[in-house]
């Protein structure tokens, strides 16, 4: 059965969709088939894995809401490999919906371990998050088995940390005793920049090992890549971004074997 | 009565509270006294602005909820001419504490029309939202005169801007006909980097004299002021961060003068 992993942050713009897309990317270029789940209304994910949202009929929405089995939103993108579940604006109305539902906190988990009752194809799944900790991120948290957490390297992005750590604490509690956090991932890391080096070793004196050794730089190549609905291993492999998203796939794939 | 201004983007990390604090506190600066309400569950406003979490005792989530007026829960910063109503995390609760509540749109403008009633000390009101189209953005639209857009030159948050529009024309056809946009604000320009001038003449393209002349740069001391729980226009006035937000907060009053 697929190993489920949630990309949470409440804070804005950290990186989430970047390292969804990037990490996937990465792993599947090893020979992991990975699908990735779009759960923000936003829809970057699925837009930077080159879904025009004309090609967007069955969604992460339809899924959540039971309109649909998780196999028919499964979208192949062109990279090997990787697949997508894409998202529309419409999931912005699913909170909403499902106030009163049964386990609404449970939809995905349910849809998953329906898909993956017969179907093998996966060995990795991710979950891209809305900057939020509502009933999306919680629903993806539930349904997971480990979170990777993108911090990036500035004051705010801190601030929100322990936040984040709460209400995974929370869900282990309440909803999925098995949550684990695989790991956090420093992004945008500025080596001109004394604040990226000051975050960065706050972080570690707080977290130690569960701060990758890896750390993904601020890179131009990688914000250019979505408006080619390329990832950034696809557009550059060579630049200093790809790089490290297949330097943290490798530690991450690592930590998995020795969990 | 005041002039209120929502700071709103649903894309996360473009800049939003970056923008409430720099332009409220240059606003100060040149005699306009101003408000900030953080409506962020994140409490970031709050925090840049230096009101420690363990200062913040009246919140906007009491106001929201109807267990404050207003006025008990303003906090002065140290800027003159500064205040800040602040945020915590409970906010986060407020949107499904008020699903079954009559007005729920209009808690916020309610509570500052019963403020400005007795009151005239504020020239603005700025609203610092969370990067979501939920409740909390909602009610801040909804109390808004107009809106402020803070765009970062990036693809992913070009790609949100329609969304924001359709839901500033949404809210002004159904909760608040007077909500216009005042400006979109270009934000961490990086002269470096070709994107941002192709995103820069894309939006301006679209969107022509609702966009700022001024355009405010990638600036590192921009995002080491909150760690000192300053605006940057303290922290560092000389820099080209904070002289663009002085020059912003001139071409906005400009912008008002000839409404
Ligand atoms: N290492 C990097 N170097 C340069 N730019 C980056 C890097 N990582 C992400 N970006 C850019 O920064 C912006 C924010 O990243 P991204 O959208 O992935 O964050 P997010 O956490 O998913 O945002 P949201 O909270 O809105 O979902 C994007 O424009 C992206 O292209
Ligand atoms: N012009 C700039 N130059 C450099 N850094 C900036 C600039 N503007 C904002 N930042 C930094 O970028 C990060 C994102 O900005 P900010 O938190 O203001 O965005 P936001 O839209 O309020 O985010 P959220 O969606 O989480 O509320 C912060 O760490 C901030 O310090
Ligand atoms: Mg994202
Ligand atoms: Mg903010």
């Amino acid at each position: 059965r697929p190993r489920v992993l949630v990309i949470a942050n409440q804070k804005g713009g950290v990186g989430k969709t970047t390292t969804a897309i990037n990490l996937g990317t990465a792993l599947a270029a090893v020979g992991e088939t990975t699908l990735i789940i779009d759960l923000d209304p936003q829809g970057n994910a699925s837009t930077g894995l080159g879904i025009p949202r004309t090609d967007r009929k069955i969604t992460s929405y339809d899924v959540l809401m039971g309109g649909a089995p998780l196999a028919s939103a499964i979208v192949q993108t062109r990279i090997p490999g990787l697949a997508v579940v894409p998202a529309t604006q419409d999931l912005s109305g699913a909170e909403l919906e499902l106030v009163s539902e049964t386990r609404r906190n449970f939809r995905l988990r349910d849809a998953l371990n329906t898909f993956a009752d017969s179907d093998s194809r996966f060995s990795y799944v991710l979950i891209d998050c809305p900057p939020a900790l509502g009933l999306l991120t919680v629903n993806a948290m539930a349904a997971a088995h480990a979170a990777v957490v993108p911090l990036q390297c500035e004051f705010f992005a801190l601030e929100g940390l322990s936040q984040l750590l709460k209400t995974i604490e929370r869900v282990r509690a309440n909803l999925n005793p098995d949550l684990e956090i695989q790991g956090v991932v420093l992004t945008m890391f500025d080596k001109r920049n004394k604040l990226s080096d000051e975050v960065a070793s706050d972080v570690r004196a707080h977290l130690g090992d569960k701060v990758y050794q890896t750390v993904i730089p601020r890179n131009v190549r990688i914000c250019e890549a979505p408006s080619h609905g390329l990832p950034a291993l696809v557009y550059d492999l060579r630049c200093p971004g790809s790089q490290a998203y297949i330097k943290l796939a490798g530690e991450l794939i690592q930590r998995e074997r020795t969990r």
